[in-house]
């Protein structure tokens, strides 16, 4: 028998932008996908990196990131490892 | 849409209309103001210039599907590279597919070899304009993979569990079901110790004080799109890709779109016996539908490990398609070279490599393309199906 432990991701919602989304003209089809590595590794950040890397950066510093790319944030599932970011569009 | 954060990389994957690469610049910016990773092209992280060093960039995309409604450099591959290409240094791109049909789409810089720690910025990156990538990193020597699925043409029975209206009535029903089976569970409770009772309203707390209001409660969970996106993860069969029984921790958070559409993002923490094992850095899945007739697109992505006593590559790709029954799809498998390990498998860990596993047909599909890449440090699997 399996049971959840302490290590399981805790999720926030986002209610302002989660509220009142429509996505009549939002789809059209395939996404794009980027993927930025600036270490080989977690456990290999070079010196002078925050000790939790990008995990370090809050999410508000994000936003305005992702209001370049035309997506607001619905939710963040948060873990130890990763921060999983749900997105608008 | 969907952000990934690790600490030592960004995965962002856009949906529709987004304008992804603009946001670039600024992630570099952030990575070294906020995160402080090493930059160039500046002598201080408050230039707004500064952007960190990234060690490898992969960018990706299946074949355009209406790129005259994409804005910024998304509307072709070209414009894409030429993006790319004039912020760093080094980028190779490539198209894997059929020309004259379903393809895909890839942009990757690889780390240098050089194995001095980062450094300090001299006078030839500050006059530089393109950022250099893997500069000064020892290459990695960690575990890692990538599978994508990406499915077009999807059955329109299918489909339909991902609108607003289907997934609403099914949350009604899902609903309805729970109130019987706790009103019956109450009655025998009652039954027990005194005989047969009225029914008992679940919304009701005894004193004729309600509960909660019980029109809210259910036009919430019929309504709001993370109530419904975990109906519909557990409904259309998602949970159930990596399910709880072999992967303890997983959660995942789901959202249905109204009218149509639906995003999910599940997180797996590494097991406690692999917790601070390099090789095992946590994993995530990420799924996008876009169920229209006239553009439905379904995509799968994981990066956790397949094989061995974990679920087999074979058997996420069968159930996944399963959940979609797409007309076409594409499957690519990107993983870094000799690094083949499952966390969650027992035993001896070791797996196949990547072309090895994705040898099994896929059933009620005929296989029209099977392409491999090696590269420098990767080994690309790209096979195509269409539906038999």
């Amino acid at each position: 028998t399996f049971s959840p432990s302490e290590a399981t991701p805790h999720l926030t919602i986002n209610h302002d932008v989660a509220a009142d989304l429509d996505s009549t003209n939002a789809f059209e089809g395939p996404e794009k996908l980027l993927e930025v590595w600036f270490a080989p590794s977690a456990t290999a950040l070079p010196p002078g990196a925050q000790p939790n890397g990008l995990k370090s950066v809050p999410a508000d510093t994000w936003v305005g990131m992702l209001d370049m790319v035309n997506c607001k944030i619905l939710s963040v599932l948060e873990s130890d490892v990763v921060d999983a970011y749900l997105l608008s569009e | 849409s969907s952000m990934f954060v690790f600490p030592h990389k960004l995965i962002l994957k856009t949906c529709g209309t987004t304008t992804l690469l603009l946001g670039l610049q600024r992630m570099l910016h952030i990575a070294a103001v906020d995160a402080g990773f090493p930059f160039h092209n500046a002598e201080a992280a408050s230039d707004i210039r500064a952007a960190a060093t990234p060690y490898r960039v992969f960018y990706s995309r299946k074949n355009f599907l209406f790129p005259d409604k994409q804005h910024g450099p998304h509307r072709s591959w070209k414009q894409e590279v030429k993006y790319l290409d004039d912020m760093f240094e080094g980028g190779s791109a490539y198209m894997v597919g059929k020309m004259n049909g379903d393809h895909w789409y890839l942009y990757i810089t690889s780390p240098s070899q050089a194995l001095t720690p980062p450094r300090t910025p001299d006078a030839e990156d500050l006059a530089a304009t393109k950022i250099p990538t893997g500069k000064g990193y020892a290459p990695a020597s960690q575990n890692d993979e990538t599978l994508e699925i990406l499915m077009t043409d999807l059955d329109p029975e299918n489909a339909k569990q991902f609108y607003l209206s289907h997934a609403s009535a099914v949350a009604s029903d899902k609903l309805a079901a729970e109130a019987r089976d706790a009103r019956k569970k109450a009655a025998d409770s009652v039954a027990s110790l005194s005989g047969p009772a009225e029914e008992v309203d679940v919304f009701d707390n005894g004193d004729g004080e309600p509960i909660v209001d019980k029109d809210d409660a259910t036009e919430g969970l019929t309504t709001e799109g993370h109530a419904l996106g975990t109906v519909v993860s557990e409904s259309c069969g998602l949970s159930d890709v990596y399910p709880v029984s072999t992967y303890p921790d997983a959660r995942v958070d789901a959202y249905l779109f109204s009218p149509c559409g639906f995003s999910a993002n599940g997180v797996i923490p590494p097991p406690p016996s692999a917790q601070g094992d390099v090789n095992n850095a946590g994993h995530y899945f990420t799924v996008h539908v876009t169920p229209e007739p006239n553009c439905s697109f379904a995509s799968f992505e994981t990066n956790v490990p397949g094989g061995q006593s974990g679920r087999t590559t074979a058997e996420i790709i069968e159930h996944v398609v399963s959940i979609f029954r797409p007309g076409r799809f594409s499957v690519t498998l990107f993983e870094a070279k000799g690094q083949s390990a499952n966390p969650y498998g027992m035993g001896d860990k070791s797996v196949a490599p990547a072309a090895q596993r994705l040898v099994d047909p896929v059933k009620g599909y005929r296989r029209i393309d099977r392409i491999v890449h090696d590269f420098e440090d990767y080994d690309l699997i790209f096979r195509f199906y269409e539906r038999e």
